[in-house]
């Protein structure tokens, strides 16, 4: 369902030209779980905002669910993102002003979910990262982990068919880890797809495929025997 | 030189109040690399920022270098911050309309060293963390890692005699990880004072004592007996 070809992505940086993709041609098949993994600055946080759609490549084509979204207008790319992807970010990106509850919330409000389902399934999922005590804060008022697992929640939260997530565990601990990575297990269990952006090979080691990027290309993609 | 006695630490959350550290004592002596681990919420950010002098603590005392620095004034914790302490934030806070050179030679600035020199510091330690070619870049043209490793070259730059790291690999493959391992070994050998958060048993490996966190208290206090 996420089919690539030939992808490229530039930067400008005053006159220098900084080619975070050089050539990236993937299949990720509808049900696959796939790990990428690469050095710091590799570009892999590149290839997922161009998979999940919140940036147009420079140059190739892309593919997903048999449309091509390769050039889309900001709003076509938004419906898509808001209606059948999840996504982690490595920065977390959460509301500010909003409480846990509320930014968990949000996803669910462009799903058309009545005010008073959208607070019973946000605080169900907090709940799954173990957030039940901490709903009521703000970003600025929750340890790194406490914010990653509301980004977690976030993406989580509208089930969606494909879950991106770009670092997940990098700040937690390895029992918080573990949790972590059984909802996804379930995720990937009810027949939905996931990508996910790991530099631990602990956490690599559950998903099916292996992908490794290395200045902008890939370098490698293996099966991997024991997920 | 750093001594807590009994501190605690509370927050105000509407009508709640969270207890972020209910009772710490810790003596760190000088040349010490200390490594701070725990679950995700336990309190080991919000030890950290009392140690780096950026927040007060509810109750107890702490001494600094001989000085009950426990109830000081905003300036007065600024002076220390700035001329004895490096602190890696565990989510970066760099400037964002400021290139990484110039969000590295900020801390020069304090200690008064002209600018000339000041750049030639600075664009030493962006090589040693390996981002000689992503100097002028601004936070939001950087990966998650190189932003990462901005933030340690910012800590590391004035050379201080405490290196308080939250954090510091979350978003570091292990290659560069051991890099950054080892600019921390080299700071240690000087004979300066290193303080580290770290949920990577690999990473807490490196140091010669490791504390462990639990619900804001002091769990347990180990000799690392082969760092
Ligand atoms: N400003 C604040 N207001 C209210 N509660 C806070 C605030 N800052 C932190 N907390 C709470 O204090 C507790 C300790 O936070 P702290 O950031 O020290 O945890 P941590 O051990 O660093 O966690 P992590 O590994 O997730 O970074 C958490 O439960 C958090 O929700
Ligand atoms: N907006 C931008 N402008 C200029 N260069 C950029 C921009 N965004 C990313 N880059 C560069 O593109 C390269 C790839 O970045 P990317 O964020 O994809 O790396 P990454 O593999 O996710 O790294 P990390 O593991 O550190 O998160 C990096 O060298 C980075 O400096
Ligand atoms: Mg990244
Ligand atoms: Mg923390």
């Amino acid at each position: 369902i996420i089919h690539l070809e030939k992808i490229t992505k530039n930067y400008k940086v005053g006159t220098q030209v900084v080619r975070a993709l050089r050539s990236v041609s993937l299949e990720i098949h509808k049900g696959e779980y796939v790990a990428i993994m690469g050095a710091s600055g590799s570009g892999k946080s590149t290839l997922m905002n161009i998979i999940g759609c919140l940036d147009t490549p420079s140059g190739g084509t892309y593919v997903l669910n048999k449309r091509d979204v390769s050039r889309l207008s900001d709003n076509d790319l938004a419906e898509i993102r808001n209606t059948e992807i999840g996504f982690v970010f490595q920065v977390f990106n959460l509301l500010p002003r909003n409480t846990a509850l509320e930014n968990v919330m949000l996803p669910l409000v462009y799903a058309g979910i009545r005010k008073h389902d959208r607070k019973d399934r946000a605080t169900g999922t907090l709940a799954d990262v173990g957030l039940s005590d901490r709903m009521h804060h703000k970003p600025n008022e929750l340890s790194g982990g406490q914010r990653q697992r509301v980004a977690i929640a976030r993406a989580l939260v509208n089930k969606p068919s494909i879950l991106l997530a770009d670092e997940p565990t990098g700040n937690l601990d390895s029992v918080i880890s573990e949790d972590i990575m059984k909802l996804f297990a379930d995720i990937h269990r009810s027949g939905n797809t996931l990508v996910m952006v790991t530099h631990e090979m602990d956490i690599a080691r559950h998903a099916h495929r292996i992908i490794k990027l290395k200045d902008g290309e890939i370098e490698s993609d293996t099966v991997n025997p024991e997920p």
